[in-house]
């Protein structure tokens, strides 16, 4: 089973279209191992990705080099499903 | 569950539960309910389809499918809801008996019942398909670009690495020809929507081209008519318009290959994103999900059901 520890989510927000043109840029870095849940399209619309914990360092300088704002949506991915998981159960035996 | 009044809507289910309870549907009300099996996926899982119906051959008919992306659990939850929703209203509500009396109802609730699967015991976040690509170590293709409506174009990828990977050829997912098949015998279906999550948008074709659609218009002033009364409920706002103008461009889509099959009402929601879990929301939003889903929903069923074409 495929475990998401120290994954998280972040919410990027875009100012213009050459930032919208770096996400994209990002996009193609097969090497980080990125799961884009929302895919850059315009300016106004966030992005969200799944960043792995061995990327999240480099994700962020590239961001911060480039001076785009992000959030963390999800602060650690595999506590959630864990979470989703625990309750499924919960309600399976109630 | 016992019976469709004990089951639990406000949890996330199994493949296995889903399907008992579709078989529960069906024997409770079989007057109403049967279910059809389209097809089976890669794995040799059975695509199973509600049709509900009150009678008559091949009726006008209306297309729901949901969770074509395996990970998206609030859709495929909202149809579970949707099928008991249509039974509990039926012979009650006015506008739901009227549809009913008219046309046909046929509910895909597991549409990539593999990667459903998947999603519940390998891999929490897996969207595309279990078919195995010749030639690379990665598996799946995203049953959303696979579609016979310019396939293979920009919106899409050729690496099947990639979430949006279109495949080898259109119609290459056995759980995209299941449908395409389905549709084309059926010659019939008058409206065809297509359920994702999230990011709270109705969508109609294009996605592969700027070109607007003939019937833009009217398109249009359905998703004004069904976004104001989802929002009314909650207060849950939307965007809509077409695919390419609203999000981005994406080749060999469901609904561009559906409105190019003659499907006028070809629509596409992507359900709430309470802003803080992307995809894996609460089980908590099911239920609200799915009842302001369905005020949409009923708008584009009265237009369709209103409007023959």
């Amino acid at each position: 089973t495929e475990v998401f520890v120290g994954h998280q989510v972040l919410r990027i927000s875009m100012a213009n279209e050459a930032q919208v043109e770096k996400m994209r840029e990002l996009e193609t870095m097969d090497h980080l191992q990125l799961d884009f849940w929302a895919s850059p399209s315009h300016p106004e619309r966030p992005v969200d990705v799944r960043v792995p914990f061995t990327s999240l360092q480099a994700v962020k300088v590239f961001l911060e080099q480039n001076n785009i704002q992000y959030f963390i949506l999800i602060k650690d991915l595999q506590r959630l499903v864990d979470d989703e998981k625990a309750q499924m159960v919960r309600q399976r035996s109630r | 569950a016992l019976s469709v009044e004990t089951f639990n809507y406000a949890t996330y289910h199994t493949l296995n539960e889903i399907y008992d309870f579709m078989d529960l549907l069906v024997a409770e009300r079989p007057n109403l309910v049967s279910k059809i099996e389209i097809g089976y996926s890669t794995e040799g899982l059975p695509l199973n389809v509600l049709k509900f119906s009150t009678g008559g051959p091949n009726r006008p008919a209306i297309w729901i499918d949901t969770g074509i992306h395996s990970r998206e659990w609030v859709t495929q939850a909202t149809g579970v809801w949707f099928a008991k929703k249509i039974i509990s209203d039926y012979g009650k509500d006015e506008s739901l008996t009227a549809i009913l009396d008219k046309m046909d109802i046929f509910l895909e609730i597991i549409t990539n019942p593999d990667g459903f699967v998947f999603t519940h015991t390998q891999n929490r976040m897996w969207r595309k398909t279990r078919s195995i690509n010749a030639g690379s170590s990665c598996r799946g293709v995203d049953p959303n670009r696979n579609w016979d409506a310019g396939f293979g174009g920009l919106g899409s990828s050729r690496n099947p690495c990639s979430e949006t990977y279109h495949g080898p050829h259109a119609n290459s997912e056995p759980e995209v020809k299941a449908i395409v098949d389905f549709v084309k015998q059926h010659g019939n279906i008058k409206a065809f929507i297509s359920i994702h999550s999230y990011s709270q948008l109705l969508l109609y074709p294009y996605g592969y081209t700027k070109t607007p659609v003939p019937d833009q218009k009217e398109l249009d002033s359905i998703a004004t008519a069904a976004v104001t009364a989802l929002s009314s409920l909650y207060g849950t706002s939307y965007r809509y318009g077409s695919i390419i103008t609203t999000i981005y461009q994406a080749s060999g889509g469901t609904i561009d290959w559906t409105y190019n099959q003659g499907i006028k009402y070809s629509f596409t929601f992507e359900l709430r994103d309470a802003g803080r879990y992307g995809f894996m929301l609460p089980a908590n939003q099911i239920i609200p999900t799915a009842q302001e889903t369905w005020k949409a929903l009923m708008v584009i069923m009265e237009h369709a059901r209103d409007h023959p074409y």
